[in-house]
């Protein structure tokens, strides 16, 4: 498998967090994931998705997360629990 | 599926398009059209309508649509054609709560082929999944699947999938025109006793069910089932226990083998029906009474690791997965994929308050979590992981018609132990 290039994780992480599959970056502090978080990360979303669970950035985990979507995270976690509130 | 947490507690809610697409090809009335073929599919199945409200008239409706671009003073601009399409805010008293909102850049077409657009039918379906308390669906089939799927065809001929029908329905019960009746299952009823064998032979001694310490609670069907050694009580929907002497378990599971005593945990699998009796590193299935072909199953084949027994087991509404608990450890076990998903076993401690190693665990008929140890029980609200204030409460005044344990003198005893008892016919 390819490496993906920069972009592509860092689009990766930022669509991850976004739809819930990561924690939203803490406002006052730096963020930093270990590739184990990332990893599971990626394979749930794979499993929500419908995609083999590899872990990695793969072609096809890439593909899915350019596909148009509606806009609510995935995960509710913590992050869909306080916009609610907001 | 996968529920928000926040429903609405009304049948009647009110809708308004506040805003149209901006150089759309489809008209006004085609929009308005589609809205309401949208909000139709969710109301058949629950038996809710949905009004669309005049233009200044009254109250605000609870669902306010808009298309609207870029930032639209909410927490999630869109973002131009393609990438995020639609969103929609879940029930509550917001003002916002309910408001669905269309990215206007989008090329909104219906009944077309994908290449001409965004079948705006489809997606405003999904959308209102949201607005009535719907998240998204990991289900192959699912419309709450968050990424978009093609058109959904002819909108006044258009039927929910089973997953999201059944997610709806969690949530707001059964419409009564509902038009995916779910074919009449066979009642649960004990079975015909053996000749010359009288159903309360008192010859025959019983645990106490007021002792607590069960092997097994489950919700089965409305009824809940509590098991101890070879035995069982049955707690009518009502609350009235079929019988204050318990059944045996040998005479009502149809196949389940002489050498399985105890059940250590059990539940109704919401997907089939099918009832799940678990006992050391097996699992038995029945269907209604029946043992079905292929049975025992190793636990193993749920996804827990080799020599793993469970203490309790249940199927969770909010998001119709299977919580297997041992110790204090769980895992969450998926039914549709059919494995227990990445990042479990977790510790038992993020349900707040809830015992370690509970002697089972079980949902009521009202949608809260029960977990059973001892002689006490602890109460879960629908969707929460936090038991509520005053757990645990004890058992057996509240579920199993015994006497409160008050402190004080000991209650005079029977001058002869029931083992010992004559009883005649009508006592």
């Amino acid at each position: 498998t390819p490496e993906p290039s920069a972009q592509d994780v860092s689009l990766s992480v930022d669509w991850l967090t976004r739809y819930g599959y990561l924690p939203p970056p803490h406002p006052a502090q730096a963020q930093l994931q270990s590739p184990e978080q990332l990893r599971d990360a990626i394979k749930i979303m794979q499993r929500f998705a419908g995609l083999k669970e590899t872990g990695l950035m793969d072609e096809a985990t890439l593909a899915t997360m350019k596909k148009p979507r509606c806009s609510l995270p995935d995960v509710l976690g913590v992050a869909g629990l306080v916009r609610r509130r907001r | 599926y996968a529920l928000t947490g926040s429903f609405w507690k009304k049948k009647q809610l009110f809708w308004r398009v506040r805003s149209f697409p901006q150089g759309s090809a489809l008209s006004q009335d085609i929009v308005r059209n589609l809205m309401h073929y949208a909000l139709t599919a969710w109301g058949t199945e629950v038996g809710m309508t949905f009004q669309e409200a005049e233009p200044r008239v009254g109250t605000e409706p609870e669902i306010l649509i808009d298309f609207a671009r870029a930032y639209h003073k909410d927490s999630y601009p869109f973002d131009g054609p393609g990438g995020t399409l639609a969103h929609a805010f879940f029930p509550g008293d917001h003002p916002i709560s309910g408001d669905t909102h269309f990215d206007d850049e989008e090329v909104w077409t219906f009944g077309e082929s994908d290449s001409g657009g965004t079948d705006l039918f489809a997606v405003a379906v999904h959308e209102f999944g949201h607005a009535l308390g719907l998240a998204h669906s990991s289900a192959p089939n699912s419309i709450m699947r968050p990424f978009y799927q093609g058109p959904a065809g002819d909108p006044s001929k258009y039927r929910l999938p089973p997953d999201d029908r059944e997610g709806i329905q969690q949530l707001y019960g059964k419409g009564p025109n509902s038009p995916h009746p779910e074919p009449t299952r066979k009642p649960l009823v004990p079975p015909p006793q053996p000749p010359g064998q009288p159903p309360d032979s008192p010859s025959a001694p019983v645990p106490d069910r007021c002792s607590g310490n069960f092997d097994a609670i489950a919700n089965i069907r409305g009824e809940v089932f509590f098991f101890k050694g070879p035995w069982f009580w049955r707690l009518q929907p009502s609350g009235q226990l079929v019988s204050p002497r318990p059944a045996k378990l040998h005479r009502f599971w149809e196949g389940l083998p002489e050498h399985v005593v105890t059940v250590d945990a059990a539940y109704s699998r919401p997907s089939d029906g099918r009832i799940l009796l678990f006992s050391g590193r097996q699992f038995w299935v029945f269907q209604d009474r029946q043992l079905e072909a292929g049975s025992p199953k190793l636990l193993t084949e749920l996804g827990l690791p080799p020599g793993e027994v469970v203490d309790a087991v249940f199927s969770w509404p909010q998001n119709g997965k299977t919580y297997l608990i041992r110790g204090e450890q769980y895992w969450r076990f998926d039914e549709a994929v059919h494995s227990v998903d990445p990042g479990y076993p977790k510790n038992l401690n993020l349900w707040e308050g809830a015992p370690s190693a509970p002697d089972d665990v079980t949902i009521g008929n009202k949608g809260d979590t029960y977990f059973f140890k001892g002689t006490e029980y602890w109460r879960f609200a629908p969707g929460s992981v936090v038991a509520e204030p005053g757990s645990p409460h004890p058992m057996g005044p509240d579920w199993l018609d015994c006497p409160p344990s008050a402190p004080g003198p000991p209650a005079p005893r029977p001058s002869k132990s029931p083992r010992n008892c004559q009883c005649e016919i009508n006592q």
